[in-house]
């Protein structure tokens, strides 16, 4: 987790 | 997923339905910023570009199709359908004094300076003043009808629920975005003195009316 991760919010 | 996040989905998607709702039915636009909207579709836009290189969830992609078609339908109805009843009059804030700031906040404080990460964290900080020339119109205005009063709720609401979650998330799976909660933040706190007066004129069957 953390920098560079896919944004799974909205 | 959890029980936060979705409540604040739910909110956004309900605010978004009950805006085109007022317009479509009113067939007006009347104390709506449409600075505010065409502000919104810019945020959706650069955020969700990711649907073409990511997929997440079948729920994930839903959601953010319809926020992306739900912002240029309100500017289209806005700027062409019910152009007429546009209160361009009051709706004086100038977006490039957010969107220029935003742009380049990104360039500085990012993630990662790739193309598509400076997107998302402009689209981020974007989102968390987009409502300034709505609160800006209601308060030359000084009025907002009811239904605009919801839909403003229901939208404050949004990120609320998400700051939940993200204190949800830090605690159940070691997961936090500080770019995402900073932002949320500032969102949730530009609508407080609006939800102030939420609570304690709206819900009690009045409008809400500033103080002159």
């Amino acid at each position: 987790d953390g920098i560079g991760d896919s944004h799974d919010e909205l | 997923m959890n029980i936060f996040r979705l409540l604040g989905d739910l909110s956004h998607l309900l605010a978004i339905i009950v805006l085109l709702l007022k317009i479509w039915k009113t067939r007006s636009c009347a104390g709506i910023s449409g600075k505010s909207q065409i502000l919104f579709a810019i945020v959706y836009t650069s955020r969700y570009l990711d649907l073409v290189t990511t997929y997440i969830s079948a729920y994930n992609t839903f959601m953010k199709l319809i926020f992306v078609v739900a912002a240029y339908a309100t500017v289209y109805l806005m700027y062409i359908k019910f152009k007429a009843t546009y209160d361009h009059n009051h709706d004086t804030f100038r977006m490039e004094f957010l969107v220029i700031p935003s742009l380049i906040l990104a360039l500085l404080i990012n993630h990662e300076l790739t193309v598509l990460e400076v997107l998302w964290t402009f689209s981020i900080y974007l989102e968390s003043v987009a409502i300034l020339p709505q609160l800006f119109l209601v308060s030359k205005t000084g009025e907002a009808e009811s239904i605009t009063s919801h839909y403003l709720f229901a939208l404050g609401s949004y990120r609320g629920l998400y700051l939940l979650n993200w204190v949800y998330r830090y605690y159940a799976e070691d997961h936090y975005d500080l770019i995402a909660i900073v932002a949320g933040l500032v969102q949730t706190v530009l609508y407080c003195d609006f939800f102030y007066l939420y609570i304690t004129k709206v819900l009690k069957g009045k409008k809400l009316q500033l103080p002159a």
